[in-house]
């Protein structure tokens, strides 16, 4: 019902025949708070309606035929664009390319790196999976049970520290030539500076071609936040946003594409090794807006 | 002042910030400013506070007595209904009570061995089944011997589920009845666990799982992160349900008792 909304507001919208600034205000105010029951951030919804603002007040729209289609369609087609129009790649250029999962606990880093894999797999590439969470109970045993169920190389975690688990998975990988290193972190909060320290040090030591922060798409208002720390402090190359089977919008995905410049390059669909989704931008405008 | 009561334009924007930025929506956070903006500047934060207050006063439904008393922990994926089970099991065992768990999980990867490394850690008794294996015979198993081994607390940990899969919530109905078929009371308690840095989604998760299950009350976890956790109010004050436990950290200790004041305080800081 949060769905309806959107289209309620569309509708209203089309049936004007000559949109004024003051309709554009309250448009705008209804626009705002569908995007805020979507999650998305305070400060980037306000933003965001501020620019459709400034297109949807220009000349040409107010007086065209249906100013409340093309208000609607500035809308998505703003947030659209916003989220990345390009399809965006993983990076596999590395001998052998390394691909690092961060995020925060319990965003599904481990069934993500299970599903890399085996896309990985699928490519041909003969992935080795690398646990390196040495704190939670049964982290390791988890990827295992996931690496023997798909059939995909895996480095078992060394309990001295996560940047031994990743030395060893890479004298793993040369051994057994295998073309990717998927690294599966512990969750951490972005405010665990001890923790996020130990993703600097795997980073600046091993260099790894791909930094994926894995979220939530239930995340609301702090996954700005969130993002923004991952980035600045240990810098992210993309975002896996999880659990998009549910039905929760997904507004964080706005707010950490604005804030990150950082894209989606997956969509987790469901606990499954096949449930990894490509990301579509109008889609997911779609989704947010309802 | 006027006809916007007693702030400028920019402090009103400012708390509507701060409101609606700790998840507790923008229905509730226009609410409080309404509230704010009859009150003198002096006197706002502690009418606000005290309003947050009252939302969250739920008289907790008191469970009926039992022994042993069921507590079962649901929710969706990945909120820390393992970690939270293994708290509350510690809790109650340090209260001195008899503990033992179910590891009714048998879906997920590791999700039994996961509960069985805790269970150790903390000395208190655990029964499972194995992976792939059928988690209301887990549970009926677990009565069985909680029962015969004298315990005063059977703890359920169940695996996490996304309340839009109708086949997986159902699976909710299946450890009901045989929880029921023991006692009619059964479970005392259904704690849902719920992550602090879930938006606008909580609701519906909420509003699902309690369409399964008797809500009995609310574990939120990750509370020592960023998020202030107000995706519980419109859960507490329309449904009812109290938040019983704040999860604060990955141990085992890292587990409060509920406090109103405290949390609403603090989602004003
Ligand atoms: N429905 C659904 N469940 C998912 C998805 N991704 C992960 N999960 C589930 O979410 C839960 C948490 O996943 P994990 O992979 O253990 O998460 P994690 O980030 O590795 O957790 P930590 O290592 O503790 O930080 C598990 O129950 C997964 O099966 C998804 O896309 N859809
Ligand atoms: N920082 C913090 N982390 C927590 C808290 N509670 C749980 N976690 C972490 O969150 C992650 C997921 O916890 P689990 O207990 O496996 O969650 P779950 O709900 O049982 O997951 P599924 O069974 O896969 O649905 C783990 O890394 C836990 O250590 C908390 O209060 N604070
Ligand atoms: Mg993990
Ligand atoms: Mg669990």
């Amino acid at each position: 019902n949060l769905t309806k909304n959107f289209s309620d507001l569309f509708l209203k919208l089309r049936r004007k025949s000559y949109l004024t600034e003051k309709d554009v205000d309250s448009i705008l105010r209804d626009v705002r708070n569908v995007l805020l029951e979507a999650d998305v951030n305070y400060k980037v919804a306000k933003n965001f309606c501020e620019e459709i603002r400034v297109k949807a007040v220009g000349e040409k729209v107010l007086k065209s035929l249906s100013p409340g289609d093309v208000v609607a369609k500035i809308i998505v087609d703003e947030m659209t664009s916003l989220l990345g129009s390009l399809k965006q790649e993983l990076k596999l250029a590395g001998t052998p390319p390394v691909i690092m999962l961060v995020g925060l606990q319990g965003s599904g880093k481990t069934t993500t790196c299970a599903k890399l894999g085996v896309f990985l797999k699928n490519k041909g590439m003969n992935p080795l999976l690398s646990a390196c969470d040495v704190k939670r109970p049964a982290a390791s045993e988890q990827l295992e049970v996931l690496c023997s169920k798909y059939g995909l190389h895996f480095s078992p975690v060394n309990i001295s520290s996560a940047l031994k688990s990743v030395e060893d998975s890479l004298l793993s990988a040369r051994k057994n030539m295998n073309g990717a290193v998927l690294l599966d972190t512990a969750g951490r909060l972005h405010v665990d500076e001890e923790m996020i320290g130990e993703l600097v040090e795997i980073k600046e030591k091993f260099k790894p071609q791909e930094v994926l922060l894995v979220v939530d798409a239930m995340t609301g208002q702090e996954a700005l936040q969130i993002a923004e720390s991952f980035n600045q402090r240990v810098g992210i190359s993309g975002i896996v946003l999880t659990k998009m089977d549910g039905d929760a919008r997904g507004g964080a995905a706005l707010s950490m594409k604005a804030v990150t410049g950082a894209p989606v390059k997956f969509l987790g669909t469901g606990e499954r090794a096949e449930d990894l989704s490509e990301f579509y931008p109008h889609r997911m405008a779609q989704r947010i807006t309802g | 002042a006027g006809s916007r009561g007693k702030l400028s334009d920019e402090e009103i924007s400012s708390l509507e910030e701060a409101l609606i930025t700790s998840d507790m929506g923008h229905e509730l956070a226009l609410e409080l400013i309404k509230i704010a903006m009859s009150k003198d500047p002096d006197k706002i934060y502690e009418s606000i506070r005290s309003e947050l207050v009252k939302k969250l006063e739920v008289p907790a439904k008191t469970a009926p007595k039992a022994i042993p008393y069921v507590i079962m922990t649901v929710g969706v994926n990945g909120t820390g209904k393992t970690t939270s089970s293994a708290k509350l099991g510690k809790l109650l065992s340090d209260r001195g009570r008899k503990v033992i768990f179910a590891a009714a999980d048998t879906y997920r990867a590791a999700g039994v061995l996961q509960l069985q490394i805790w269970a150790e850690k903390l000395g208190i008794d655990i029964v499972s089944g194995y992976e792939g294996g059928d988690s209301a015979a887990v549970v009926h198993d677990a009565l069985e011997a909680a029962v015969s081994r004298e315990k005063d607390v059977l703890i359920i940990d169940t695996a996490g589920r996304l309340h839009t899969k109708v086949n997986l919530m159902n699976e909710l109905l299946k450890i009901d009845k045989v929880l029921k078929k023991k006692n009619p009371l059964y479970p005392n308690e259904t704690l849902i666990v719920m992550d602090a840095t879930t938006g606008q989604n909580a609701v519906s998760q909420a509003k699902i799982f309690s369409e399964f299950s008797s809500l009995t009350g609310i574990i939120l976890t990750k509370y020592d992160g960023t998020s202030k956790g107000g995706c519980i109010f419109p859960i507490v004050e329309k449904m009812k349900i109290p938040v019983k436990y704040l999860g604060i950290g990955e141990s085992e200790d890292d587990f409060e008792e509920f406090d109103p004041l405290k949390f609403a305080g603090a989602l004003l800081k």
